[in-house]
């Protein structure tokens, strides 16, 4: 989903 | 994955193993902030609400469980631990969280990328990163010594947060359209607020005397 690319950093 | 990414999770990773040690090995949490402490405890409960939920990679979920599990044990030990807890100095860490908690949240219900729960509670959890050393550093300017373990633990989180800044621009250059103001404004300040910390820090390293912060 568009959540998981832009929020791939810890 | 970049080398910057890389080496600023593994630097975020070291500020906080370097705390757990220090707390576990010598039994005292002497001049560390237990309200920076758990203010980073909410950090990453608010920041890793989708742990379960969107899978990114091992790597992505080991390293959530491991700041989920060192930030809330540091809580831990430094409330309940009968040991631990006498050396912490409660009448001069006196910050009120909820100065730094009620901002944030009122930001991130204003400032956000889409208004859902999630996605506001993340926005919160950058947010409330940025400002959460605060307490920390009002306490070592209070206290007006650092013991090195301190110095490093505070060292380490700047140096976290710089090696993102170079994560962010070599991503941008390297990817088409990645771009997050929020992350980016949140994660400056964040990093402007130990550049202060940082010029003490080097210059007593350069001068080889111990770390004094200005009153």
């Amino acid at each position: 989903s568009r959540r998981e690319i832009s929020k791939d950093e810890l | 994955m970049n080398i910057f990414r890389l080496a600023g999770d593994m630097t975020h990773l070291m500020s906080v193993i370097v705390l757990l040690l220090k707390i576990h090995t010598i039994k005292s949490c002497a001049g560390i902030s237990l309200k920076t402490q758990e203010l980073y405890a909410l950090v990453f409960a608010t920041r890793y609400l989708d742990i379960f939920t969107d899978f990114i990679s091992l790597y992505n979920t080991i390293m959530k469980l491991i700041f989920l599990a060192s930030s809330f044990s540091i809580v831990w030990y430094m409330r309940q631990h009968k040991i631990v807890r006498r050396s912490y100095d409660k009448d001069q860490d006196t910050f009120r969280h909820l100065f730094l908690i009620l901002p944030c949240l009122l930001l991130a219900l204003f400032i956000n990328e889409k208004f859902t729960f999630k996605e506001v509670m993340w926005t919160f959890s950058l947010f409330l990163e940025a400002v959460a050393i605060l307490p920390q550093l009002v306490l070592l300017q209070r206290t007006r010594n650092i013991d090195n373990l301190t110095g490093q633990y505070v060292f380490l989180l700047g140096a976290y947060r710089a090696l993102y800044i170079l994560n962010w621009i070599y991503r941008y250059f390297t990817e088409p359209h990645y771009v997050h103001w929020i992350t980016w404004i949140s994660g400056l300040v964040q990093t402007l607020l130990y550049a202060d910390f940082f010029y003490y820090y080097f210059n007593s390293w350069k001068n080889n005397v111990k770390l004094q912060l200005p009153a």
